[in-house]
């Protein structure tokens, strides 16, 4: 589950 | 995180705090499109559904807790406020901004990056977002003169995207595999549209002029 799979910006 | 990510928050959490300002210290919304505001609330809901089930950083989650919950006080400011809500330009602010979810609800169903609903409700977010400040564009042009503070809290308001870009091109050249079309594209038409609001902008600021979007 790469970080980019994540939303991590608002 | 980036600079250019942090600026772009940064400016993002500035227009809410001219516009939380503005509405303050007039204690008047007048020139502020109440659509548009719902639109971000909308933005904000369907964006933020990670809040409590993925913890990225404290940043992360209070920038999150931040922008729902001033958006919701703005949009019950020119609801129900009792002093706020009579300085609505309830007959200017005629956008019909449900058109604007529909849109972006069905292209959400078309373009997303996995078919669940958080990816679905995030995708509509991004296009939702790119669209959201036209209520409030059509609102300028309709109102005369425009005050200080609206007209830097909308200029806040495009910057923020045009960091967010700088960031998603910073990200590219420093992340593997970093492709994020959705937001790239949706967050070029969204700064774009704000270009003639930004060439204007510069305008009256050379000029030292008031602000007026031309019909």
């Amino acid at each position: 589950f790469s970080k980019g799979e994540v939303h991590d910006e608002l | 995180m980036n600079v250019f990510r942090f600026a772009g928050d940064m400016t993002h959490l500035f227009s809410v705090l001219v516009l939380l300002l503005k509405i303050y210290a007039t204690k008047s919304c007048s020139g502020i499109s109440l659509k548009t505001q719902e639109l971000y609330a909308l933005v904000f809901l369907t964006r933020y559904l990670d809040l409590l089930t993925d913890f990225i950083s404290l940043y992360n989650t209070v920038m999150k807790l931040v922008f729902i919950s001033s958006s919701l006080a703005i949009v019950w400011c020119m609801r129900a406020h009792p002093v706020v809500r009579r300085t609505y330009d309830k007959d200017q602010d005629t956008f019909r901004h449900y058109t604007l979810v529909a849109g972006s609800l069905v292209l959400a169903l078309l373009f997303h990056d996995r078919f669940t609903i958080r990816e679905v409700c995030w995708a509509f977010s991004i296009y939702l977002e790119a669209v959201a400040i036209l209520p409030q564009l059509v609102l300028l042009q309709r109102s005369r003169n425009v005050d200080n503070l609206t007209g830097q809290y909308v200029f806040f308001l495009g910057a923020y995207r045009a960091f967010y870009i700088l960031n998603w091109i910073y990200r590219y050249f420093t992340e593997q595999h970093f492709s994020r079309w959705i937001p790239w594209i949706a967050g070029l038409v969204q700064t774009g549209l704000y270009a003639d609001f930004f060439y204007y902008y510069y305008l009256s600021w050379k000029n030292n002029v008031k602000l007026q979007l031309p019909a």
